[in-house]
Formats: structure tokens, C-alpha cells, sequence
């Protein structure tokens, strides 16, 4: 995080903001409770409160408009620049103005006006932005579930070196965004996706390009802005050209980047029993998917489309030398990745053996 | 055909002009009046730098790919650094 230079901050913590003007794209309600959610954001991790006044001088005033519109930061129309706001002080100080030629919205569609007032109203409070891309305080838009947002940890850190913790006995925490040469990583789920490999973890992935070797961070929700985080494995059906994706018993197909209709299905459909509850990984592989659960190999045969007779079996019995839990695995060339905590095997599908053991993080050019 | 392939000088120009835009905008370039060319491109250059530090790009101090991608994804108008 980072703080406005010369840390500027209120010297109260009861603020008043007050709504000057509306958007006509949301209902008075719906922009009202955009913009006290906004500010719950911040006041549950501190010890600030806000109160909407609908007269008179407020500490953060709130209004929608285009262009130039009088503080010399003009707006751009549609995209680019959504919103800006003021460092604490009189006057504009606080201020928060939304780009009024911009799309406002309460859900995935750009721009949700819930995430960029919270971000906004970070710089009323004297934040700066801060470089981690999992930050609210982050200088680009990136859409998140608002009925699961939690403000991640970089924001508490820097709402409470400026006004310290919150009233609360309990101190509020939030999501740390991983790092990819984190040395105790681990994947929730690998697959590869027409010649790239996804890593996913938590609401992030990590995509691989397989010839520049380049990985670039990138939140689920920017691309599929319906798949839940924490997905938990993932494969690719060559002959279909579709990737699967897990989380619990619900399962997720995607074209490229565009989600399947008639998504999520239950892994019911595989012929998995009630009793297995969640996946670990999977692969698929010369017309077979291998599914991983706990210490145990299930395989399914894709055209047949039922389990094949005899699994499920031991990992370490269908696959010797994996003697361990698998979070994840994908398939390149003649290998199959084994992902298990800060650790990859590479087993040689020719040899049927381990040939190969190193950190995880190597796949992030760590 | 409406969409007519961009000659690649019409490119060049217009990234070189997004790029100073967002770097008078986000990174407090200091306008190009008054400066000889060849002081404005070291600036621009050692903005570019500061930008892709602060993205986590490679420091490359130059509008490669990555970075015109960054620049262009929409954003907060409160600048990057300084006040």
C-alpha cells in the first residue's frame, strides 16, 4: 500500500459524505446502497464512520460527471479514466467524482460502481495506489463478486497505519495476494488451454506462455466473471477442444475463453458417488480423464463416457512414485505434471516412472 | 472493407502519443515544450521505466507490448506517484 505523500488523513473519524447527483443507468437505491457499501468497505477494518447527510457541507462529496468539469482532471467519455477523488482537506478535499459517460453498474458488467466508489473512497481517506495487483487500492479496474468482496490485506494495512484498528474486538483480515516465488505455494488447479498453462489460486491464475515463457498474473473474474475462486481442478479435453474446471461437485466447461451454457453441471455426470464431495485434480489423456481424490485414482473413459472397471485405485499403485496427495496436474508432451504442495514430479508416461522432482514455483520462473 | 490495416509510421505516432498521454496523466511527465527531443525521449523513457516498476513489467523503457496493454486497460485518474 501506499499512503498520499505527506500522509494526509481527517483529523476526525466521524465523516459525513452526501450524494450531490445521480447516474440515470441505476436507480437513487441502488446508487445509495452502492456507495454505503462502498464505505463500509473502510469502516469495518478502522475506527471512521460515515454518515449520508442530504444538506450542506459534507467531508466527501460524491457527483456524477463528464469531461471538463471544473478541477482540471477532465474525464475521457466511455473507458480509460473511470473515476478520481481528492486527498482528505476542505473544500474538494475528499471529493470523489465518477465519470458520468461511463457504464455504471451493480454486477459484472463494466464498470461496477460498488468497486471503483470503494477504490475512490480509499483516496478520500489519504490512500495512494498501491502495485499489488490483488489490491482495492490498485490503479486498474478489475471486477470481483461484490457479495463475496473482502477487503484484501494491503488495504486493512494501510487504512490502519493511518487511523489505527478498528473498535471491533476482533480484528478484521483480508485475502493476501499469492506470490508467485512464495517458496510454500501451492496450486489449487493446472491445465493447459490451447498451448498456454493456467495455474489457478485463489481468485488469480498465473498464465504460461509455452514458447515466450512469460506468466502474467490475472484475476478469474476478469475473465470469467461467473467462476467462483478457489477452484480446485482443472483439465483439458483435447478431442473436444473444452477445458473443465472443478470446485466441490460442480463443474464448469469452457470454449477458449467463453464460458459453456447449461455450466455448472454435477460430477454426478462423471458416475462419481454421492460420497465424493470435491475433486483434487484431473487430467485427461489419449482419450482418458484421470481424476484425483484424496489418496485415490478414479479413470473415466471420455468416449464410453462411464468410469472404466477397476478404479478407483491407489494414486501410488496407478501412478508409482506418486506417493502423495495431488493439488494439481496437466499433461506436456510425454509428462504429466504432478503438483503436489511447493513440489512437482514429472512422470514419464513412457518409462511409467518419476523422472524428475523440483519446486513448484520453477513453472513461474521462479 | 471498413477496417483498413494502419500503416505501421500511423501506429508508431500513436502509441508514441498514448504513451506520453498516460505518462503526462499518471507518472507527472513534464510536457514536451521547450525541451529538445532528444531530452524529452530520455524522459520519456526513464517515466516508462517508473511505470513498468510500479506494474511489475519488465523495465524495458520502451512501449513494448505488455506495457501498451497495461496503458490501455481502464483505470482510476488519481496519478501513480507524487501528489
Amino acid at each position: 500500500f501506499r499512503l498520499t505523500p505527506g500522509s494526509p488523513k481527517w483529523t476526525h473519524t466521524n465523516l459525513t459524505y452526501r450524494i450531490i447527483n445521480y447516474t440515470p443507468q441505476l436507480s437513487k437505491t441502488t446508487v445509495e446502497t452502492a456507495i454505503e457499501k462502498a464505505f463500509r468497505v473502510w469502516s469495518v477494518p478502522s475506527p471512521l464512520t460515515f454518515t449520508e447527510i442530504s444538506q450542506g457541507e459534507a467531508d466527501i462529496n460524491i457527483a456524477f460527471v463528464p469531461r471538463e468539469h471544473g478541477d482540471n482532471s477532465p474525464f475521457d467519455g466511455p473507458n480509460g479514466i473511470l473515476a478520481h477523488a481528492f486527498q482528505p482537506g476542505q473544500g474538494i478535499g475528499g471529493d470523489a467524482h465518477f465519470d458520468s459517460e461511463e457504464t455504471w453498474t451493480q454486477d459484472s458488467r463494466n464498470y461496477n460502481l460498488f468497486l471503483v466508489a470503494a477504490h475512490e473512497f480509499g483516496h478520500s481517506l489519504g490512500l495512494s495506489h498501491s502495485s499489488d495487483p490483488g489490491a482495492l487500492m490498485y490503479p486498474n479496474y478489475a471486477y470481483s463478486d461484490p457479495s463475496t468482496y473482502s477487503l484484501p490485506q494491503d488495504d486493512i494495512n494501510g487504512i490502519q497505519t493511518l487511523y489505527g484498528p478498528s473498535n471491533s474486538p476482533i480484528q478484521p483480515t483480508g485475502p493476501s495476494t499469492p506470490t508467485a516465488c512464495d517458496p510454500h505455494l501451492r496450486f489449487d488447479a493446472v491445465t493447459t488451454l490451447r498451448g498456454e498453462i493456467y495455474f489457478f489460486k485463489d481468485k488469480y491464475f498465473w498464465r504460461r506462455h509455452p514458447q515466450l515463457r512469460e506468466v502474467d498474473l490475472n484475476f478469474i473474474s476478469l475473465f470469467w466473471p461467473f467462476l467462483p475462486n478457489g477452484l480446485q481442478a482443472a483439465y483439458e479435453d483435447f478431442d473436444k477442444d473444452l477445458v473443465f474446471l472443478f470446485k466441490g461437485r460442480q463443474y464448469w466447461a469452457l470454449s477458449g475463453y467463453d464460458i459453456q451454457q447449461g455450466y455448472p453441471r454435477d460430477i454426478a455426470n462423471y458416475g462419481f458417488p454421492s460420497s465424493v464431495r470435491a475433486i483434487d485434480a484431473a487430467v485427461s489423456y489419449r482419450g482418458k480423464t484421470y481424476f484425483f481424490v484424496n489418496n485415490q485414482c478414479w479413470r473415466y473413459d471420455n468416449s464410453r463416457g462411464t468410469m472404466d472397471p477397476g478404479y478407483p485405485r491407489s494414486i501410488s499403485r496407478a501412478f508409482p512414485g506418486i506417493n502423495c496427495r495431488v493439488d494439481a496436474v496437466f499433461l506436456q508432451n510425454s509428462f504429466l505434471l504432478f503438483f503436489s504442495g511447493p513440489q512437482y514430479f514429472a512422470f514419464n508416461l513412457v518409462t511409467h516412472s518419476v523422472t524428475r522432482a523440483a519446486r513448484s514455483n520453477l513453472w513461474l520462473n521462479c | 472493407a471498413k477496417a483498413l490495416p494502419v500503416p505501421p509510421e500511423d501506429l508508431e505516432e500513436k502509441n508514441a502519443k498514448t504513451v506520453e498521454n498516460y505518462l503526462r496523466k499518471f507518472y507527472h511527465l513534464p510536457s514536451t515544450q521547450f525541451q529538445s527531443a532528444r531530452r524529452n525521449s530520455t524522459m520519456v523513457a526513464e517515466k516508462l521505466r517508473e511505470m513498468q516498476r510500479f506494474f511489475g513489467l519488465a523495465e524495458t523503457g520502451k512501449a513494448d507490448a505488455a506495457t501498451l496493454e497495461m496503458m490501455g486497460k481502464p483505470r482510476c485518474g488519481v496519478p501513480d506517484t507524487g501528489d
